[in-house]
């Protein structure tokens, strides 16, 4: 019985998963290995087929859901907004890292919001006390944005703007300082942590297992918040096991990955207080303001 | 609660989509 309870939280996670994360794993990979047919993406590999690109986004209409904004946009991730337009004439090229960096922000907020319910949907978090479900998403979200990004890559590129672009590697490395760092860090873990070979229902549950950190700064009331995720950590466990019977240690190397997520999430933080310090123009959307203030 | 008043609202909103 304690089995079949594991299983069906798994399966619960799983379709929670499916409706509030509009990409998943098994959609990008398959654009990823050409297996779409003519809905190849737009490949964006420098300045000009970004301009392009952004021209053939705001053309298209973007795949919504329910819980969408239907806004034609360009998006990092899994879908999203192109809040900035196309710059006029001269300081285009200058413009072009930030105008790409604020895409960035407002679909990273939308992602927020799609953990948020995902988070929700995690059998007694929304009972746990709501400065805890606070600090939780606080700290979590960041982290869960990056292991998301990971079925995206691949060692060559990104895809982005719901799965329509992939944006290559070194395009992202030719962009100025600090821009150009950004990116790298997270495609190196990716790279690895896709080695690993989850699929969409295991990634369900590691989001959830992260999620439920009961050693975030701050916490309330711990207990109930590890009595959660060790119930969620069991059906983990025990879905790798039936998932991937010849993957040994699997369970153990996928914990492992909390850590190295730890400092990049770190890194992140630190770059983005870089940028507020040295980029003029640049505002940080106000929900990562909220989540970045004082977090490491 | 000030400090995270768009986290709080995301979280006590149910899926109706919120303006962010």
């Amino acid at each position: 019985p304690e089995a079949a309870d594991l299983r069906a939280l798994s399966r619960h996670l799983y379709e929670a998963y499916l409706k509030y994360f509009p990409l998943t794993k098994a959609k990008a990979r398959a654009i990823l290995s050409g297996k779409t047919g003519d809905n190849a993406p737009f490949v964006i590999h420098d300045m000009k087929s970004l301009m392009e690109g952004e021209q053939f986004i705001n053309c298209k209409q973007i795949p919504t859901q329910e819980h969408q904004p239907q806004t034609s946009a360009l998006s990092v991730g899994h879908g999203g907004l192109m809040g900035a337009h196309l710059g006029s004439e001269c300081n285009i090229l200058d413009a072009v890292e930030l105008r790409f960096f604020h895409s960035c922000q407002s679909r990273s907020a939308e992602a927020v919001r799609e953990v948020t319910e995902f988070a929700k949907s995690i059998p007694g978090f929304i009972n746990l006390d709501l400065n805890d479900q606070v600090t939780l998403l606080k700290y979590g979200v960041i982290e869960v944005l990056i292991i998301m990004m990971a079925p995206l890559m691949n060692k060559d590129g990104t895809l982005i703007a719901y799965g329509q672009i992939f944006m290559t590697r070194e395009f992202l490395k030719s962009l100025r300082k600090p821009f150009c760092q950004m990116m790298e860090p997270k495609f190196e873990f990716s790279v690895k942590f896709n080695t690993l070979e989850l699929d969409d229902s295991d990634m369900a549950l590691f989001l959830a297992v992260i999620i439920l950190s009961g050693d975030r700064p701050g916490l309330l009331n711990v207990k109930p918040i590890e009595q959660l995720q060790e119930t969620v950590l069991h059906a983990l466990e025990l879905q790798l096991k039936l998932n991937h019977p010849d993957s040994l240690q699997l369970f153990a190397k996928l914990l492992q990955k909390m850590t190295d997520l730890r400092q990049i999430v770190t890194d992140h933080v630190h770059l983005i207080q870089l940028l507020k310090k040295t980029e003029v123009d640049m505002c940080l959307h106000p929900l990562l303001q909220e989540i970045m203030k004082d977090l490491y | 609660k000030e400090k995270h008043k768009i986290l709080h609202r995301l979280l006590q909103n149910s899926t109706s989509p919120v303006e962010l």
